[in-house]
């Protein structure tokens, strides 16, 4: 099973179609590993981009220094799928 | 029977399949189980079929869980198809519906890619064949319809969540459906139910020119989302794929619109602006709750507008 531990999912709002450009770019930076849950669509569109732990400095500099805005959506991927499975094990005993 | 089954709660591959055998059994007067084809790693593709009677009927299909991460979409497929059953005979449109016409609905339409989620990466979306030449697994299955296939909408790079894949239909997934709806010759609507965004999306995603019933199709999309709307107050958007969201080509829909299916429809369920695609799973219930109507107003609309 891999594991996301530390994984972030950050919600960016691009403010122009550069941003929305460069957002595409950082999409495509292989070994940052980022996965688009939503992709960069149009100005003032939420876009939500997950960001695997060892990238997350990488890629809040380079909003940052691009003045692109984001927040926090989801703080740690993992204990979002540790709850989930959970939930799961407990329904399970509860049908049997 | 079916009332033991958690709803509200996320489910394996195989007890999505036991609960389908359990609710046939339940109602072998209106619900059958047919199998469409086989997956890439040799998983039958189950589809449930409603049916009163008569050959060949007018039919809807119904899919979910393409994207096999979006687990919130199974789980409304289970909980819908439930419905559905429960209430043939009891509400007059369901009723009027199913005595004239048939409903497919296949819940895992990418079961390679659903185990893996369960077995070894929760975020797995594509199907889980092998791309010649490349490390990288899968091919986006929403890409792969030959409908502007291999346009800017999708990826050439195996190695993307968007890849099309090495030709249109080269997903036996994808390849499975379009045999069947070929086959039918009668399927007059197709609703492809993703997560997430809260939109009502119709054809074209290729292209940005209108479809030809776009007039008809916007406003039967903004009824449904008004309906949908007024459950919890989720806000939809809806439109075609290219105006609403952006250029995708090898779609589902595109590909149904194009080979005369009218009435394509995808739903992009709920995002609560906290969870993506990882809704918890008390959020199962009202999602499906709330996405009801809205396909109701579908159905009864294709219904009263034969073609």
């Amino acid at each position: 099973q891999q594991l996301f531990v530390g994984d972030q999912v950050l919600r960016i709002t691009a403010r122009d179609e550069e941003q929305i450009a460069l957002l595409r770019v950082l999409g495509q930076q292989a070994e940052l590993q980022v996965d688009f849950w939503c992709d960069p669509t149009s100005p003032g569109h939420p876009s939500d981009l997950r960001v695997p732990f060892p990238s997350l400095p990488a890629v809040k500099i380079f909003l940052e220094s691009h003045s692109i805005s984001y927040s926090v959506m989801i703080e740690d991927v993992q204990e979002l799928l540790d709850e989930e499975k959970k939930n799961m094990t407990k329904s399970r005993r509860t049908e049997r | 029977s079916t009332s033991t089954f958690d709803f509200a709660s996320y489910h394996t591959i195989e007890e999505i399949y036991d609960w389908m055998d359990v609710l046939v059994d339940d109602h072998p007067n209106l619900i059958s189980k047919i199998q469409i084809g086989q997956s890439y790693e040799n998983r039958p593709l189950y589809v449930l079929k409603f049916s009163t009677g008569g050959s060949n009927r007018p039919a809807i299909w119904l899919d979910t869980g393409i994207h096999s991460r979006e687990w919130i979409t199974q789980a409304t497929g289970v909980w819908t198809a439930n419905k559905i059953a429960e209430e043939y005979g009891q509400d007059p449109s369901v009723t009027a519906i199913l005595d004239s016409m048939d409903i497919f609905f296949e819940i895992v339409t990418n079961p390679d890619g659903f185990a893996f989620t369960h077995s070894s990466n929760r975020l797995w979306r594509k199907t889980r064949s092998i791309n010649a030449g490349s490390d990288c697994i899968g091919v986006d299955p929403n890409r792969n319809w030959d409908a502007g296939f291999g346009g800017s909408g999708s990826s050439s790079d195996p190695c993307s969540e968007t890849y099309r894949g090495p030709y249109a239909h080269s997903e036996s997934e994808v390849k499975a459906i379009v045999d069947f709806i070929r086959g039918h010759g009668n399927v007059k609507s197709v609703i492809s139910i993703h997560s997430y965004s809260q939109m009502l999306l119709f054809p074209y995603g290729y292209k940005r020119g209108p479809a030809a019933h776009h007039q008809e199709l916007n406003e039967l999309a903004k009824k449904a989302v008004s309906d949908l709307a007024a459950m919890y107050g989720t806000k939809y958007t809806y439109g075609s794929i290219a105006d609403t969201i952006y250029l995708a080509d090898g779609t589902t829909i595109d590909w149904t619109y194009d080979n005369g299916v009218k009435y394509s429809f995808t739903f992009e369920l709920r995002d609560t602006g906290r969870y993506g695609f990882l809704l918890p799973s008390t959020q199962i219930i009202p999602t499906a709750t709330e996405t009801w109507p809205a396909l109701l107003d579908i159905m009864v609309h294709v219904l009263e507008n034969p073609y």
